[in-house]
C-alpha cells in the first residue's frame, strides 16, 4: 500500500489520521 | 505500458484510453487515502481502541485495513451477475476482472461476500463484525496483547449477544460469523501477494 500522489505508506496515512492531522489541511 | 488496476477503488472507467502505472496509481490514491482515514475514523469510535497503546492502534490498523474494506465493500460484489461494482460506479463482469489478472483472488473475495451476505447482517451486527475483524490480538507485534484481547473479548460477547438477541433460532448464525474471520485472513494475504507482484511489474 502507498499513497503516490504525496508519497504518504499506509502507516503513515494511519498515523497522520490517528493524531488527527489530516484535519488541518485539504487533501 | 498501459495497466488495469482491478480495484474496486479504482477510477478505472470503460473504454477509457490506455494508462500508465504513474497515472493509475495517481488516479487510485484519489480514493485510497480518504478510504483509510475512513477506516482510522471507524477505528477511533469503537468503545476501548483509544485506550490501546498507539502503536498498537497503528499496528491493528495496519494490519486490518484491507479487512475492513472488503467487508465494507462486499456489497459491491453483484454474486448472481457475477459483477463487481467500482465506486467510480462503472460496473465489471467477472471475466472482464479476470482479464486484467485477478483471477483467484477476484474469486475468493466473491466467495466471501456471498457468504457475508447470506448471513443478512443488520447494521448493528455488521459494524461490532467489523470493529472485530480489527481488534485482533493474534496480529504479530502487539505490544500489549492482553489488552487487545480484552477489547476482543468484549467485542465477541457484544456480537454473541446481538446475534442470539437477533435470530434466536438460529444458533449457528453467530459460528458461521466467526469464520468468516480467517475467510478474511486468507484473502488479505492473497491481496498481499497480488499488490506486491502488481509493484514487481
Amino acid at each position: 500500500f502507498a499513497d503516490p500522489a504525496s508519497n504518504l505508506g499506509l502507516e503513515d496515512i494511519i498515523r497522520k489520521a490517528l493524531m488527527g492531522s489530516f484535519d488541518d489541511k485539504p487533501d | 505500458r498501459s495497466v488495469h488496476l482491478a480495484c474496486p477503488m479504482s477510477a478505472l472507467s470503460r473504454g477509457g484510453p490506455p494508462r500508465s502505472v504513474q497515472e493509475v496509481w495517481e488516479d487510485f490514491s484519489l480514493s485510497f487515502t480518504p478510504a483509510v482515514r475512513e477506516v482510522v475514523e471507524f477505528a477511533r469510535h469503537i468503545p476501548g481502541f483509544q485506550d490501546l497503546t498507539q502503536q498498537d492502534q497503528v499496528t491493528l490498523l495496519k494490519a486490518g485495513t484491507f479487512e475492513v474494506l472488503m467487508v465494507r465493500f462486499a456489497s459491491l460484489f453483484d454474486v448472481r451477475e457475477r459483477s463487481l461494482r467500482f465506486l467510480s460506479g462503472a460496473s465489471y463482469s467477472l471475466p472482464e476482472l479476470q482479464a486484467m489478472g485477478m483471477g483467484e483472488l477476484l474469486g475468493s473475495m466473491f466467495d466471501f461476500s456471498e457468504k457475508l451476505a447470506s448471513l443478512n447482517l443488520s447494521q448493528e451486527e455488521l459494524g461490532i463484525f467489523t470493529a472485530l475483524v480489527l481488534v485482533s490480538a493474534d496480529r504479530s507485534g502487539m505490544e500489549n496483547a492482553s489488552l487487545v484481547e480484552q477489547l476482543q473479548e468484549t467485542l465477541i460477547r457484544a456480537l454473541r449477544s446481538l446475534i442470539l438477541k437477533n435470530s434466536p433460532n438460529d444458533i449457528s448464525r453467530f459460528t458461521k460469523l466467526l469464520l468468516r474471520l480467517p475467510d478474511l485472513r486468507t484473502l488479505n494475504s492473497m491481496h498481499s501477494e497480488k499488490l506486491l507482484s502488481f509493484r514487481v511489474d
